[in-house]
């Protein structure tokens, strides 16, 4: 079972091994992008194999500063702690078809760079 | 794969295309749905009571903004119910996207199709303030099989990010009209409508009024709050919940005869009325004269034929105006006698400003509206607004209490929305 102590079982604890592996590096969020429909306009497929290609490069600044836009985060186009924090939040799992028009970039940026500490730990999502 | 295939090919009264264009909305063509919570896919985490109920309510707050209603369906063959739910983890139910574990995703829905919850989460009752509240995932997911997508508008339940469930979670404006985009607004007719009377005393001993508008509908009622544009949170109710002793359906007529000396109320079905007491809410088995009810209409009313069509009381005239078939006659509440002049054909006494534009007959309801300060005859879905003083000291050349042309009931009070007959004691 899932650990509880209340009587009304309100401080159920998921087991370690159930819970959601935290989006903490551009692979992850890689995969978050596209699986949710930031990357290219894409059908609710319907195997994961299947999901649309990740976007990477110019188009995964792009994917990133539309999902910056939308959470009202800076526009920055790079993964840093505050985006892949809202990608770590309870979320519904249908794909987000509806997107913002893409806004026009302020600089380009070949490629994405994770901000902060090199460490993995600080990249790690706040306790629900 | 068979879900894919169902999500393809969706069976009869699943899918409407409403534009030829690509992109066009799905939507279901039936108006009753039906849903089921899968016995094999009960979530540990409540009770299955609890469960259902919070399921039901969500359903029937789609249903309370929609011209769409729902019913739990517990025994019919599981390829027709219409909205399967279900919790489970990881892998689950046959169902291609894999659920992720606590955290992160919490819920999926197919469009048209069923709804899965992630049992790995934590979800909780509306009135629990930890977890992830049970009720807002539905209700969002539920958006998503109507055909809804998600948006980033602040306020909306179609957000993909969950936010804490509020205090008083309800659906806003925009998520109802996003909705009625899809399934249209609602429409029908009503038995009787009407404006009821609040006395109060201040703290200075002044005596203040209030209003409140009920719409009654065969069994059922709800109360339109006006500086809202919608019906009360909640609404319907049952006539027998809200209102004891009168009949428990088909109300023809209510009628407040409001005076310096006299503040009476009565409901009117059939041949017989019945007077409501305000104090005691409830009607009255026997007034203070010593009359019973509920009353033969003959005998409270004389000369007034029954059953009738709709009523409304003239403060100004003083005079109860009966409406029956293709006739209106005015009562003097203070001779009790119908006026000399009566009956008169309703296109006589009310005559149309626009020729030929004017119910005729049989209208269902005389609305006299406090808040607008007009009388409104409803026939079907349309009203009529009878012109009032004011608006011919504008326009002289406009008949005396003259109807202007008809226009949609929807349109003047939005979104009176009929919910299933099983879910009306909620």
């Amino acid at each position: 079972e899932m650990l509880f102590h209340s009587r009304d079982h309100s401080d159920l604890e998921p087991s370690p091994l159930h819970r959601a592996k935290p989006i903490a590096d551009l692979r992850a969020a890689q995969r978050f992008l596209s699986r949710y429909g930031w990357s290219v306009p894409s059908a609710w497929a319907p195997s994961p194999k299947q999901l649309p290609e990740a976007p990477v490069g110019t188009a995964l600044a792009e994917a990133v500063r539309r999902f910056q836009h939308v959470n009202a985060l800076p526009a920055s186009g790079e993964l840093d702690a505050a985006t892949l924090a809202a990608m770590n939040r309870p979320r519904c799992g249908v794909p987000d078809t509806r997107l913002p028009p893409p806004a026009a970039p302020s600089t380009l940026t070949p490629t994405p760079a994770l901000l902060g500490s090199s460490t993995p730990q600080s990249l790690q999502p706040k306790a629900r | 794969s068979k879900r894919f295939l169902q999500m393809l090919l969706p069976g009869p009264g699943r899918q409407r295309e409403d534009s030829p264009a690509g992109g066009a909305a799905r939507i279901f063509s039936k108006k009753t749905l039906s849903w089921r919570l899968l016995g094999e896919a009960y979530s540990s985490q409540l009770s299955v009571d609890e469960q259902r109920s919070v399921f039901r309510l969500a359903f029937r707050m789609w249903s309370e903004v929609t011209p769409l209603d729902f019913r739990e369906d517990l025994t019919s063959p599981g390829a027709t119910v219409d909205i399967k739910l279900g919790f489970g983890r990881g892998r689950h139910l046959g169902c291609p996207r894999v659920f992720d574990g606590s955290g992160q995703e919490f819920a999926h829905a197919w469009r048209l199709g069923d709804i899965h919850f992630d049992e790995d989460e934590h979800l909780t009752l509306p009135t629990s303030d930890r977890g992830i509240s049970l009720l807002k995932v539905a209700v969002h997911e539920i958006g998503h099989v109507l055909g809804l997508p998600h948006t980033y508008r602040t306020g909306s339940v179609m957000q993909p990010n969950y936010t804490p469930q509020e205090p008083a979670f309800e659906l806003d404006w925009s998520d109802r009209k996003a909705i009625q985009k899809l399934y249209g607004s609602c429409q029908g007719s009503f038995d009787t409508v009407f404006d009821w009377i609040h006395k109060e005393r201040t703290q200075y001993g002044e005596v203040r009024v209030r209003f409140s508008t009920y719409f009654f509908r065969k069994s059922w009622y709800w109360l339109y709050e006006n500086r809202n544009n919608r019906t009360r949170y909640g609404d319907p109710s049952r006539i027998q919940a809200g209102w004891r002793g009168i009949p428990a359906q088909g109300i023809d007529a209510f009628v407040h005869v409001w005076t310096w000396r006299r503040d009476e109320r009565y409901f009117f079905k059939g041949h017989r009325y019945w007077r409501y007491d305000s104090d005691q809410d409830q009607a009255l088995t026997q007034d203070q004269q010593g009359r019973s009810y509920p009353e033969l209409i003959s005998q409270g009313f004389p000369g007034i034929p029954s059953p009738l069509d709709a009523a409304y009381f003239d403060r100004r005239q003083q005079q109860i105006y009966f409406f029956k078939e293709a006739l209106v006659f005015a009562f003097d509440v203070n001779r009790n006698r119908v006026q000399s002049s009566y009956p008169m054909r309703m296109t006589e006494a009310f005559p149309a400003v626009v020729p030929h534009n004017h119910p005729v007959r049989a209208i269902d309801a005389a609305y006299y509206s406090y808040a607008q300060g007009s009388l409104f005859l409803f026939k079907g879905d349309a009203y009529w607004r009878v012109l009032n003083h004011r608006a011919r000291q504008d326009n002289a050349r406009l008949p005396a209490n003259g109807l202007l042309p008809k226009r949609p009931i929807s349109g003047a009070w939005p979104d009176i929305c009929d919910v299933h007959s099983s879910t009306l004691n909620m």
